[in-house]
């Protein structure tokens, strides 16, 4: 079985702005 | 054949050939009786016996009766002996001097005189031991009756106690070395029946029998783009006596070679990523004398005294050598998923996350599911 990679458009950045990758 | 190798191409000690170092060299001198420019070839030129050609002071009448030859070799040498051959009768006193910092500074290296002790302050044939091995002697110059034999021979490791051991003795080693050599006649034989005397020093040839120093590294010298002679230099080695290791040859401390051991300079190990090295005495001792090279600035993303393993945030790719441009390559932890940017340098896994998993710690393990907190991205399914 492979598993799904992380999908970075399902993250709610909004209380770790700063830890944010530039790419994401 | 090349002497500093065996056929099976290991390093093996050589030296330059025997020669008479002082054979077409200038010689300079305090007193001449002709002309003042001639730059007394003729002490140093063909010394045939059908032909003698002679230097010859101008005609010294009062004292002082000091006359001086100075000899440059040009180069270090390890000399055997220094004979003279007089056109006249040999003096009484004169000393030998050498120089091995091109004549900046200048010890004796021998003295004769009938009074040693009055006009050297010298024993004379005082004992050499091995605790004063580079004291020189002092003794009464050899008679000769027979003027057109008139021939002195200074034996350099005469009577010195480990000139059979040479090899191993930098002490002699160092007393043998010279770079010039200076003669200075101090006085004449004084004749007391002449009523207006006048004396003069004349010489036919002087000889300097010894082989260029290259300290076993090298079987000739050369003149080098400057017209200055050096050492040919084999085993890795550098420097007008091979003195020293050449660059990225740093892997042992340079020694000189011996019969038994060419002692060549050993390169660094740095696996093709590093072009600089150092020494470091603490490790080679530690290795049993065997390794004390340190790699410097290593490329490609390696690190270590062999730039042998990878740096922070890089990892082994195992398929490649370690000589491989490409041995080493980047982590890529996920920028959520893992705990930080570094792995595992031989297997590059990244430390992951609670729920996290993967190489590079991009998905969730079994029985987690993504979430939308960048700090927990996996959670347990419910």
């Amino acid at each position: 079985e492979v598993l799904p990679t992380l999908d970075m458009a399902l993250f709610d950045w909004t209380d770790y702005e700063d830890m944010r990758p530039e790419d994401s | 054949p090349e002497p500093c190798y065996s056929e099976s191409g290991s390093a093996r000690y050589c030296i330059p050939e025997f020669v008479n170092a002082a054979f077409g060299q200038e010689v300079s001198v305090s007193s001449t009786c002709g002309r003042r420019s001639c730059e007394h070839t003729l002490l140093t030129d063909l010394n045939s016996a059908q032909n003698l050609t002679c230097w010859q002071s101008e005609m010294l009448r009062t004292i002082p009766f000091n006359v001086t030859l100075t000899l440059s070799l040009g180069k270090k040498f390890e000399i055997t002996y220094i004979s003279l051959n007089f056109c006249s009768e040999k003096p009484d006193s004169m000393a030998i001097y050498k120089s091995m910092d091109y004549g900046r500074s200048w010890t004796p290296f021998q003295f004769y005189s009938s009074q040693c002790r009055r006009v050297y302050d010298r024993l004379n044939r005082a004992e050499i031991t091995k605790l004063n091995e580079q004291e020189p002697l002092c003794m009464e110059l050899p008679n000769s009756a027979d003027t057109s034999n008139a021939i002195l021979v200074f034996s350099t490791l005469d009577g010195r106690p480990s000139r059979t051991n040479f090899i191993s003795s930098p002490v002699l080693q160092d007393w043998v070395t010279v770079t010039d050599i200076r003669v200075t006649f101090h006085r004449p034989k004084i004749s007391r029946d002449v009523r207006e005397p006048a004396y003069f020093y004349a010489v036919s040839d002087f000889q300097v029998g010894g082989r260029c120093k290259c300290n076993g590294h090298a079987h000739r010298c050369l003149r080098d783009k400057d017209g200055k002679m050096v050492c040919d230099c084999k085993h890795n080695t550098e420097g007008p006596e091979c003195d020293r290791c050449k660059p990225f040859h740093y892997d042992r401390p340079w020694q000189r070679a011996t019969p038994k051991e060419a002692n060549e300079c050993l390169p660094c190990n740095c696996n093709l990523h590093a072009r600089r090295c150092r020494f470091n005495m603490e490790l080679y001792k530690l290795s049993g004398r065997k390794s004390g090279g340190v790699c410097m600035n290593c490329r490609h993303n390696t690190a270590g005294r062999h730039c042998h393993y990878c740096k922070e945030g890089y990892y082994r790719d195992m398929s490649r050598p370690i000589t491989h441009r490409k041995a080493c390559l980047a982590c890529d932890c996920h920028p959520v998923g893992a705990a930080g940017k570094t792995c595992n340098q031989t297997s590059g896994q990244c430390q992951c996350k609670d729920g996290v998993t993967g190489l590079t710690c991009n998905r969730c393990a079994k029985g987690y599911q993504q979430s939308r907190s960048p700090v927990a991205p996996c959670i347990k399914i419910p």
